[in-house]
């Protein structure tokens, strides 16, 4: 069980890049450290520390109201194009560290323009 | 202003107020525009707000607000970036990993010029301030510009300006001493300098010459020669032909074809030579 390894790359995380509670940034550090626990899962059971961990992590997120933190991709309505080179084996259940979307737009690649500017 | 759609159309319109010029599931920017010079139906952009909307993995939601002399570079939440961090980013400073979130904020000229990458939406957007008002320039993947335009509601990149609000910038050109168009001031052709320190200030506005050898020397052609031509025949500010410099170049930088799609035309419309 990995949880305090988690939790140390959230403490540094959060650290560095200084960033406050209920921030968009805290956000997207919540969700990594929430990703990182649920890699460590399967070797938790029964682990008090995992478990009181979770809930912390679930609660921040609600207090913090980090409503796409483990979420599903292309809630919201707005088409997943730019998910579309996600890991076909993602499990919300049990992802990887790393097993986060390129968040790469991977759409057809003829480009548009607009403008506007002057009186 | 002047607007290029997200078709290839250049208008010159009127657009006084708040205007939606992208409005899609994934993307709203809007604009203020006022107007410039009394009597004047031309107006410029004041203010520009662009949303990156939020409802997914990649895409928290990020609010962008500039004004004249207030163009951060920030969003106004106070972040340059957003989104997930790129795996093993843990513990590395934020500068070590922010250009590759898929959100960010490029300052490329303090208080002047940002850039704006939304990298989920392979889309980049450009916001600056030239003399005492704003410009925006974007570029999108035609899917994404073009996502919802059969819907209700305006869109002025997408849809163009409403034909009740369109300034025909021919008429205005070739129109020296064949009476007033409505963008013209009513009161003979001076008008307030939007540069000068002097709110009192009076310049008169440029002569279709005067315009014509200004605007040339930005090596400005096609529709962005016409419209500097415009600017600088209604007002007679010298910093409208950077403001179309400057959208010519980021025209060209924006689209990879972008030279093709100009004539070389380095004579106003409708011009005897223009040829």
């Amino acid at each position: 069980c990995k949880v305090d390894s988690c939790t140390r790359q959230f403490q540094q995380a959060a650290m560095a890049s200084g960033v406050r509670r209920g921030s968009a940034a805290f956000c997207v550090i919540l969700r990594q450290y929430s990703d990182c626990l649920r890699s460590t899962a399967r070797s938790c059971r029964g682990h008090l520390a995992y478990h009181s961990t979770i809930t912390l992590v679930q609660n921040w997120n609600g207090d913090s109201n980090c409503s796409y933190v483990g979420g599903a991709s292309g809630a919201g309505g707005a088409p997943a194009i730019f998910n579309k080179d996600r890991p076909r084996n993602h499990d919300h259940h049990s992802p990887k560290v790393d097993d986060s979307p390129s968040c790469t737009y991977q759409g057809r690649p003829e480009v548009t323009h607009c403008s506007f500017y002057g009186d | 202003p002047h607007l290029v759609t997200f078709n290839g159309d250049f208008q010159t319109c009127k657009v006084a107020g708040a205007w939606p010029l992208i409005d899609n599931a994934y993307l709203a920017v809007s604009v203020t525009n006022e107007a410039v010079v009394p009597g004047s139906s031309a107006t410029a952009t004041t203010k520009i707000t662009i949303i990156i909307k939020g409802g997914s993995d990649c895409a928290p939601e990020r609010t962008y607000e500039a004004a004249v002399d207030s163009v951060p570079a920030s969003f106004v939440d106070g972040s340059q970036w957003g989104g997930p961090l790129p795996p093993g980013s843990s513990g590395l400073p934020s500068s070590a990993f922010e250009h590759l979130v898929p959100v960010r904020i490029v300052e490329k000229e303090p208080g002047r010029h940002v850039e704006i990458h939304a990298r989920h939406l392979g889309a980049t957007l450009i916001v600056r301030q030239v003399g005492r008002y704003l410009t925006f320039a974007a570029k999108l993947p035609r899917e994404i510009a073009l996502q919802g335009a059969g819907r209700e509601g305006l869109q002025l990149c997408v849809k163009g300006c409403p034909a009740s609000e369109r300034i025909d910038v021919g008429t205005v050109l070739l129109g020296s001493g064949h009476g007033r168009h409505p963008s013209m001031p009513s009161s003979g052709r001076f008008y307030r300098s939007q540069t000068s320190e002097s709110p009192s200030a009076l310049v008169k506005g440029m002569t279709r010459d005067a315009a014509l050898a200004l605007c040339r020397e930005y090596n400005l052609t096609d529709y962005y020669l016409d419209s500097c031509m415009f600017d600088l025949m209604t007002t007679g500010d010298p910093s409208f032909s950077l403001a179309a410099s400057r959208a010519q170049a980021d025209y060209f930088s924006l689209l990879p074809d972008a030279a093709n799609r100009l004539a070389n035309r380095t004579w106003p419309l409708g011009a005897s030579g223009s040829s």
